[in-house]
């Protein structure tokens, strides 16, 4: 899977996701990734990619989970994503990149690594593979 | 407000004695992917253009898991989805059961901006992406001969898993080759059990 989200400087967010799926799937079977609000959600206040295990993101609704714990909780978007790994997504089972309409870029995971990159206007470039 | 940017190329259990050449061409994949976001945030392009750019470039790249390279299913073929959404206005678009349209991301894309739905699927989504001249190729320019290995080597296992994953998480068998009406359970042998009482068989 690979996926994109972009905050512009007017704060408009977008999320953007593609994959061919899991290594000897059956056919006709449907991952996370065309499920809006589980692989892929974008609203006012974020934009999130994930990536992983399908069935484990689409049961946690991740991508609308972490939109819903910063609209709720009233959290910053990091917050948000941390409850979701941490917490919401069995361990192993994938992570996810996020950016918010205030400008913060997150990029977490919980299994042994998720190949990134980001960046922030006036910041560093970050490229990585493990922790 | 100053803009942001972040991509990702799957998350797994990435082993950490990852070929030279293989983590050498992910990242250097990631770098240009970021580049060409960055350069194009620079020149005050849309979020939506920039979105579906950096994923485009993406799924031309056989070194990850979509476009070409996708990984392929238990008969061989590919059938690939996207999926993407404009904030603000909540619009968004999603595909699945594509195997011959080169950019899955710009016909979710389409089908964002040019239909009244949200979800087009296999036959009708690839009926669409030749009506509205979305560019296609046959299902061989997807393929691989990685992916084709790694199909092999997981079939030898009754395995379905990510493709980052180097044997190293086995999954529940969706289908039990000696008895297709059953479900044959296989125990995790790496991770350990997030509930001891109840072995995770997913």
């Amino acid at each position: 899977t690979v996926g994109c989200v972009v905050v512009d400087s007017k704060g408009n967010c977008v999320a953007a996701t593609s994959t061919g799926g899991l290594v000897n799937k059956m056919v006709g079977r449907i991952g996370d990734t065309p499920v809006v609000g589980a692989g892929n959600y974008a609203n006012h206040l974020c934009a999130v990619s994930a990536t992983g295990r399908g069935e484990a993101i689409i049961r946690a609704t991740v991508a609308r989970e972490v939109a819903a714990i910063m609209e709720y909780k009233k959290v910053p978007l990091d917050v948000a994503v941390e409850e979701v790994i941490g917490q919401r997504l069995p361990a192993g089972k994938g992570g996810l990149v996020a950016v918010s309409a205030t400008g913060d870029v997150v990029m977490a995971f919980n299994t042994t690594g998720m190949y990134r990159a980001s960046m922030k206007q006036g910041g560093t470039q970050e490229i990585g593979i493990w922790h | 407000m100053g803009w942001g940017i972040a991509l990702h190329g799957g998350a797994g259990d990435i082993s950490k004695d990852l070929p030279r050449a293989r983590k050498e061409a992910v990242e250097a994949c990631l770098a240009q992917c970021l580049r060409l976001g960055v350069s194009a945030l620079e020149s005050s392009h849309a979020a939506l253009d920039v979105a579906e750019l950096v994923v485009k470039e993406l799924e031309a790249n056989p070194v990850f898991n979509a476009g070409r390279g996708s990984v392929l299913t238990t008969d061989g073929t590919v059938e690939m989805e996207a999926c993407i959404m404009d904030g603000p206005t909540m619009n968004c678009g999603a595909v699945s059961g594509l195997s011959t349209v080169v950019h899955p991301i710009s016909l979710a894309r389409l089908v964002m901006e040019r239909t009244p739905h949200i979800y087009l699927a296999f036959e009708g989504a690839e009926a669409f992406a030749r009506q509205q001249g979305l560019e296609t190729k046959e299902p061989s320019y997807f393929i691989t001969k990685e992916n084709q290995e790694r199909l092999a080597r997981a079939q030898e296992k009754s395995l379905v898993q990510l493709d980052h994953t180097v044997y190293s998480t086995t999954i529940i068998v969706a289908h039990n080759q000696d008895n297709p009406g059953q479900k044959k359970n296989v125990k995790q042998d790496i991770l350990p059990p997030t509930d001891p009482q109840k072995p995770e068989f997913e």
